[in-house]
């Protein structure tokens, strides 16, 4: 048996909305820890880790490890029929093969409850090694956003440089070229506002940008990006979910052969 | 594409 309750149904909308372009289905793994899913895009190029703390629920019951196989644009379309400020609990067990998404009003005076069909999905999942990374760059979500899509428009790809001083984003295309470069910004008022650049040592990389344009759905998530970078390894572009945990994209560069 | 390389490149399967 599993069940679990969130205060605001429109958390999980908002992260199944954020993915559900880049990977349309994916297996949900539930234990005593949490809601965990790792998932590739179709092409095997970028990967997307969601891991959801069992403390970060209400109520979070999972008598043994569960596996629920869905596909997200069917979640997607239950999870927009709860209304803005609705509870959300989940049930399912092993007997039959439906997740229940029970939606309740703020006032309880309506219940909605939507079954959901699981389905087997055979994926691979991966190893992620716990490494250190040369440079970590924290910055507005919105910010970062706003230079993928910016940069999306001139070129396909964008090489990203970090030095001690800056980030530097930069792309080409066949109506020219075009360059942002982002100070170290502490002093501001929301810490969520700060540019922060931790550099190991410098990295130079490149990558398809419209995986990254994908990935800044997640924006509404978290106020704050953090974009982890080391020489021939893919870019970690993470979105920390206040008191619950995070969604993690993970995206190949391209490395001339 | 030219240079893309895939994600499990890096990572092991399990």
């Amino acid at each position: 048996m599993f069940e679990a309750q969130m205060a605001q149904a429109a958390l999980l909308k908002q992260i199944i909305e954020s993915i559900r372009e880049l990977i349309t289905e994916a297996t949900f793994e539930v234990s005593g820890t949490g809601m965990m899913l790792q998932a590739m895009d179709s092409s095997h190029v970028s990967l997307v880790a969601l891991n959801l703390r069992s403390d970060g629920f209400q109520l979070f019951r999972a008598d043994r490890p569960f596996s629920m196989g869905m596909n997200l644009n069917h979640m997607a379309k239950m999870l927009k029929c709860a209304g803005k400020d609705d509870t959300l609990t989940m049930r399912a067990d092993e007997a039959n093969d439906l997740v229940t998404f029970l939606f309740e009003s703020p006032g309880n005076e309506r219940l909605a409850e939507f079954e959901l069909k699981l389905m087997d999905i055979t994926s691979e999942n991966l190893g992620i090694p716990d490494a250190e990374y040369s440079a970590t760059v924290s910055m507005p979500s919105a910010e970062f956003q706003r230079i993928v899509k910016d940069l999306g428009s001139i070129g396909d790809t964008v090489e990203i440089t970090v030095t001690k001083d800056d980030v530097r984003f930069a792309a080409s295309g066949d109506i020219g070229n075009a360059t942002i470069k982002c100070r170290q910004l502490l002093d501001t008022e929301k810490p969520e506002d700060r540019t922060l650049i931790e550099m190991v040592e410098p990295v130079n990389l490149t990558f398809a940008l419209r995986y990254l344009i994908n990935f800044s759905k997640a924006t509404s998530l978290a106020p704050s990006v953090t974009i982890k970078l080391s020489t021939e390894m893919p870019v970690v572009v993470e979105y920390k979910l206040s008191d619950i945990g995070y969604v993690r994209f993970y995206l190949a560069p391209k490395i001339e052969d | 594409p030219p240079g893309q390389k895939g994600i499990m490149n890096f990572f092991t399967k399990k």
